[in-house]
């Protein structure tokens, strides 16, 4: 763990003397080093030092508490500030139904995810409705809809129409079938493919969606904010949904994304299953990181 | 990068930079760093040579090219490759590029639709090998994983199919009972003809960390693996992982996969890998 290995570089210490630029910059590598291989983007890293650093350098050795367990306390307070407060609420639709767009990358858990978000706003007592806009992958109509006869969700798919068009017609669509939140499940797309980065720019002009949430896999690593800022740029994201989370990944990309993109993470995808989805605990997760 | 002849701080901090973006990882990227820096020192930058053909160099050693005959092909019998990995990274899909690519070259091809688990997936491979058109041997979903796999290889053998690629349900490889029932799978398979599956190959999504080593880890201790698939390629994302994982479990990336058509996969080139990392 991150505390484990800064003991060694500052047990040397002795208590009354302030830490110094060099024994934080020495200790705050092998923190350096844990985020790092705890996938947290390099930029990300160096400016979250740079912050640890400038509040440790000065600070007097506190009696009875060793040096490196200070600057172990920086670094953790500084992680949850970055980490921000919970925000857990799906801000719905003052008037009118609330619109949820899901985008990401292929394979990122989007179409399990709304079905989880489905079966989630359900037990609120909404009337929430799936809409089956991927239409480039193979079977993946037949996927959603399969979920939705799980999840008890209807699902609205036309055929002969653009993804943008058939956003446009579910949401007259779910008037006439008094639903009250619209979850519109898209196909995965890269952030350099500018046609279909301009597609769902379209959905989301059309749809003017209350809510559009980055759907990220928690195993991701460095270009975790290359793709978020290229979707943050075209579609104005509130908010980031990581899934995969039952793995062992450190998921370093939660804090890369909490800090370059500015929203809050708002819930965690925790298994294939349905019910396999949790909203997100920042100081939960700090410690998942540093441990 | 390494336009030049000369080492400096700069030069080591911009080489460092983009060894960890392309996620080489921390402990291999300082090794590379310290490698460059002692090759240079000992005189090993030829006249005329740029920095950067130095650096291609220490990364090109960790690399293998792929097999001439692209598979470990059977000696007799259908060649058996199993394509396994974790959820979303590309199996599927994989699977019917692969199918593409042998039928493309003559060979007789058959694809099983082993994951019997998830929603649409046998119906996702069906429409797949409609379009390859290659058979497919699949059961309805919720059958057991190990029958269909039992199934396509019996088929294989007695349709005299050169090659049956099966493919499995996406599972986190920290999740025992799932390992464990892929080691089932393989078995079964062993039952019917005991040299297979000739090839297990390990998708990983190049948009992965370095929990993908992890993951390499643990399939390989579970299954064996053969080879990667390094899928996602076409992105921004390098796929750095793959190195490390060459040098500490000694498993090759045999392919890459670059767009969702199912033309979209090429045999792993070295250079080209190394060419993009750099930029
Ligand atoms: N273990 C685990 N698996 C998940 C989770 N979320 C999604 N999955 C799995 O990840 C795989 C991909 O999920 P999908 O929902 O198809 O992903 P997608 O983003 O819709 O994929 P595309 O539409 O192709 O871009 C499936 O096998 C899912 O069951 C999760 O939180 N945990
Ligand atoms: N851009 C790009 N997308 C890919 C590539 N390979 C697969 N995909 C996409 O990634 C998504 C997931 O692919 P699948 O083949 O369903 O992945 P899988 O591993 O079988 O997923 P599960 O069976 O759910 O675990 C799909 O949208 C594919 O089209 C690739 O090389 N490049
Ligand atoms: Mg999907
Ligand atoms: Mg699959």
């Amino acid at each position: 763990s991150i505390s484990e290995r800064f003991s060694s570089i500052f047990d040397k210490l002795r208590y009354g003397g302030a830490l110094t630029e060099d024994n934080i910059r020495e200790g705050l590598r092998e923190v350096r080093r844990a985020l790092l291989e705890a996938d947290v983007n390099v930029d990300v890293v160096k400016e979250f030092l740079d912050k640890c650093t400038a509040k440790a350098v000065g600070e007097d050795i506190v009696k009875g508490v060793e040096p490196g367990q200070q600057v172990v306390q920086i670094v953790h307070d500084q992680l949850i500030e970055l980490m921000g407060e919970s925000d857990t609420e799906i801000p719905f639709a003052k008037n009118g139904p609330t619109v949820i767009l899901m985008a990401g990358l292929q394979g990122s858990g989007k179409t399990t995810t709304t079905a989880k978000l489905a079966m989630m706003l359900l037990g609120m007592g909404k009337r929430p409705m799936m809409v089956a806009a991927d239409l480039q992958r193979p079977a993946a109509i037949e996927q959603l809809k399969i979920l939705g006869e799980h999840v008890g969700v209807p699902v609205f798919h036309e055929s002969g129409m653009t993804p943008p068009e058939l956003c446009a017609k579910a949401l007259k669509h779910a008037e006439g079938d008094n639903r009250d939140v619209i979850l519109l499940d898209t196909a995965g797309r890269l952030h350099v493919d500018d046609q279909l980065m301009d597609e769902i720019a379209d959905v989301s002009k059309r749809t003017k969606p209350t809510q559009t949430y980055l759907v990220v896999d928690s195993m991701t690593g460095q270009d975790a904010v290359n793709s978020a800022k290229a979707f943050n740029e075209r579609l104005e994201i509130d908010g980031v949904i990581f899934t995969k989370l039952d793995g062992d990944t450190r998921g370093g990309a939660i804090v890369s994304l909490r800090h370059i993109v500015g929203k809050p993470i708002k819930f965690i995808g925790v298994g294939e299953k349905i019910e396999a989805v949790q909203p997100f605990q920042p100081d939960r997760y700090a410690r998942r990181i540093l441990g | 990068i390494g336009q030049g002849r000369h080492i400096d701080q700069d030069f080591l901090d911009e080489l460092e930079y983009r060894l960890l973006a392309a996620d080489i990882g921390v402990a291999k990227t300082e090794a590379i760093v310290a490698e460059v820096q002692q090759r240079y020192k000992a005189g090993e930058l030829a006249p005329g040579e740029e920095l950067l053909d130095l650096i291609k160099r220490s990364l090109r050693n960790e690399l293998e090219e792929s097999l001439p005959e692209e598979l470990n092909w059977a000696e007799s019998g259908p060649t058996v490759v199993l394509v396994v990995g974790v959820n979303g990274a590309g199996k599927t899909t994989s699977v019917a590029k692969l199918a593409k690519r042998f039928k493309d070259l003559d060979k007789k091809v058959l694809i099983a639709a082993g994951d019997t688990y998830r929603a649409a997936a046998v119906e996702q491979l069906e429409i797949w090998a409609d379009r390859v058109g290659v058979d497919l041997i699949k059961q309805k979903t919720g059958s057991d994983a190990a029958a269909v796999a039992f199934d396509a290889v019996a088929a294989a053998d007695a349709r005299g199919a050169d090659l049956v690629l099966i493919d499995t349900a996406g599972r986190l490889h920290n999740k025992e009972h799932l390992m464990r029932e892929l080691e089932k799978v393989r078995r079964v398979i062993q039952k019917r003809v005991p040299a297979a599956p000739h090839e297990t190959l390990l998708v990983l999504d190049a948009t992965a960390g370095q929990n993908a080593i992890q993951q390499a880890k643990l399939f390989d201790a579970s299954m064996g693996i053969t080879g990667l698939i390094l899928t996602k390629l076409d992105g921004t994302a390098k796929g750095g992982v793959a190195i490390t994982i060459k040098r500490e479990l000694g498993l090759p990336v045999r392919f890459i996969g670059v767009g969702e058509g199912m033309d979209d996969l090429q045999p792993f080139e070295p250079d080209a890998f190394i060419n993009a990392i750099l930029g």
